[in-house]
């Protein structure tokens, strides 16, 4: 029990160090437990955006927080990937830039993983294979309609 | 396994029923504020069996039910069903197509069904047990909630990676 | 005292219904103590967005609970404009027909409170007479740039 | 009064000197995740008399001074001086022009100064006090945290409205 947490535990660390560097570009992450009894220790998240010098998780941007947990979720995911994930509006932080490098993300996984993504951001729409449009054409009643997606999907 | 269509009616701003058809990779909902996007989730969730009405963002289970507009009467039951794909028979039930029901009435009454036969709630919920699919923070990630597996204490992070580990 | 509060707190209300409708093009407003100690009374917040039917506050969307705090921070600010006010990227759940009202929105208030906002939104760039770039040409050290405004501002 | 300029130096991610001057309007300042925007509008914050570090989301408020990069050492001392225009005599002091500047060293000394001349930190937080200007919620909102004025509980939102009321 505590030989398969600490064995998936170390697993989830290194995946996440691989899904940081990935969306970031470079920069360390880890994951510490924050004391010696396994079975109750809490969990210490360390992030180091590339060429920035380690500091207190807090004074992380926005965005950088955005995308640090987009990678630890990622890292959960590529050991134990679910068959399907609902993510809502969770690049709402990230610039456009940063956007992008999620959508790539997003493909890569989607192997293994059906996404279901709500969003309102061009870049992740256009990692899509099926695009929905939510209307309320009539004020407060709900109507969904197919979009074509454009670039040959 | 992964999701094949959702059908929804009367469940929170569909008072007209709407049927969505996934396919296996990236499906994107996109429409402007207000619109009822995160109410599809929200519908995702309860046909899976969240049972707790603050999830759903409301105050008590029947505020997901349909509650009228300025124009149309309120209706007197909320429906969804979700169908999923099971050629991979990773869930231990012998059918290759898996259809859940929930439905909730204004009197307070429950339905559940799989492949319309009526079971209960937790008959639901145990097909998506073993799945890793229903608790937030992993599978299921609600707007604005990203961040919290950055913020929350140490302690409650922990049980997210039990989970998952 | 307890008439000071009662006074400002009936314009904050009456105000609030105003900005509501202005922002959501309709709808409804209100703020009512929740009780009747006029002194330790808390202060509930009514929503209606147009068309809709009044429900619990929870209920409502991302964008639209957004948008509805913006109204009510402008009706503090309407009856008492303070002679600046920093704003970090408030209107980021609002989809692009939303940041434009807001956009609108703060460039009538501007005339009374100078605005400092952050924001990733081209909206909100489009309102302001000034525009300051930050970036991190040299990793972790940042640098400001001022940024011509096209369009004649 | 409004703000004519702000200068920052060693404070956050400020290592080389910057200056901002502001016109009457509204300023937009823009950039990518990470750049330094959010820590402008903590200069901001800092130099007018925060002094919860947490609100500067640092732990310490030794966190404010630059820390350095993986090729640059970091600094000693971090600093910020905001210019207001006092035309309009709003702040009681004859001056038309105010300047007030404040500054941290690694040693855990401070100094606080208006118009060059040493003063106190409430001497700084009490030119601003009666202008509404300070207190988050209402005329300096952090970013993430506009939704707050909806959801705390009523009692709390009481605050806010006694202060601007
Ligand atoms: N029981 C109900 N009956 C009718 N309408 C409801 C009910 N429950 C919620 N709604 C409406 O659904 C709307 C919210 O929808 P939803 O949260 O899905 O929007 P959204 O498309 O995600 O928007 P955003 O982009 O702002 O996040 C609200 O306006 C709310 O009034
Ligand atoms: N004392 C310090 N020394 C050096 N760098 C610091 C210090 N404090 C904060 N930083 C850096 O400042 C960056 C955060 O900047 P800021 O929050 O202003 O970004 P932002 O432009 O608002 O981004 P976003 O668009 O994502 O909100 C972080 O990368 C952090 O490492
Ligand atoms: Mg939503
Ligand atoms: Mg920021």
């Amino acid at each position: 029990m505590t030989e398969q947490f600490k064995y998936n535990f170390r697993i989830i660390r290194e995946n996440f160090n691989l899904t940081f560097k990935e969306l970031f570009g470079g920069g360390y992450a880890d994951l510490r437990l924050d004391g010696d009894d396994v079975l109750n220790a809490g969990i210490e998240i360390i992030v180091q955006p590339p060429g920035k010098k380690l500091q207190t998780l807090s004074l992380l941007s926005g965005g950088e927080r955005g995308l640090a947990a987009i990678a630890l979720i990622f890292a959960i995911l590529k050991m134990k990937p679910t068959p399907f994930c609902v993510l809502d509006e969770i690049e709402a932080a990230l610039d456009d830039a940063n956007v992008n490098r999620f959508a790539e993300f997003l493909k890569d996984y989607s192997t293994r993983t059906q996404f279901i993504i709500i969003t309102h951001r061009k870049g992740s729409m256009a990692a899509a294979d099926t695009l929905y449009g939510v209307t309320m054409e009539e004020k407060g009643v709900s109507k969904v309609v197919s979009l074509k997606l454009e670039g040959g999907k | 396994m992964y999701l094949k269509r959702i059908e929804v009616k009367g469940f929170k701003s569909f008072a007209d029923k709407i049927e969505l058809d996934f396919n296996g990779g990236i499906t994107a909902i996109v429409g402007p504020n207000g619109s009822g996007k995160s109410n599809i989730s929200d519908a995702i969730r309860w046909v899976l069996g969240e049972q707790s009405a603050k999830t759903l963002r409301g105050a008590k289970m029947e505020d997901v039910i349909f509650a009228g507009t300025e124009t149309r009467k309120p209706l007197g039951c909320a429906e969804v069903s979700l169908t999923i794909d099971n050629s991979d028979g990773i869930v231990p039930i012998e059918y290759t197509e898996i259809t859940v029901t929930r439905r909730l009435y204004r009197s307070g009454e429950s339905e559940y069904l799989i492949n319309n036969t009526p079971c209960r709630l937790r008959d639901i919920q145990e097909i998506f047990m073993d799945t890793g699919i229903g608790k937030d923070g992993y599978s299921l990630i609600g707007q604005g909630r990203v961040d919290e597996i950055l913020s929350t204490r140490s302690e409650d992070r922990r049980n997210l990676f039990e989970e998952a580990a």
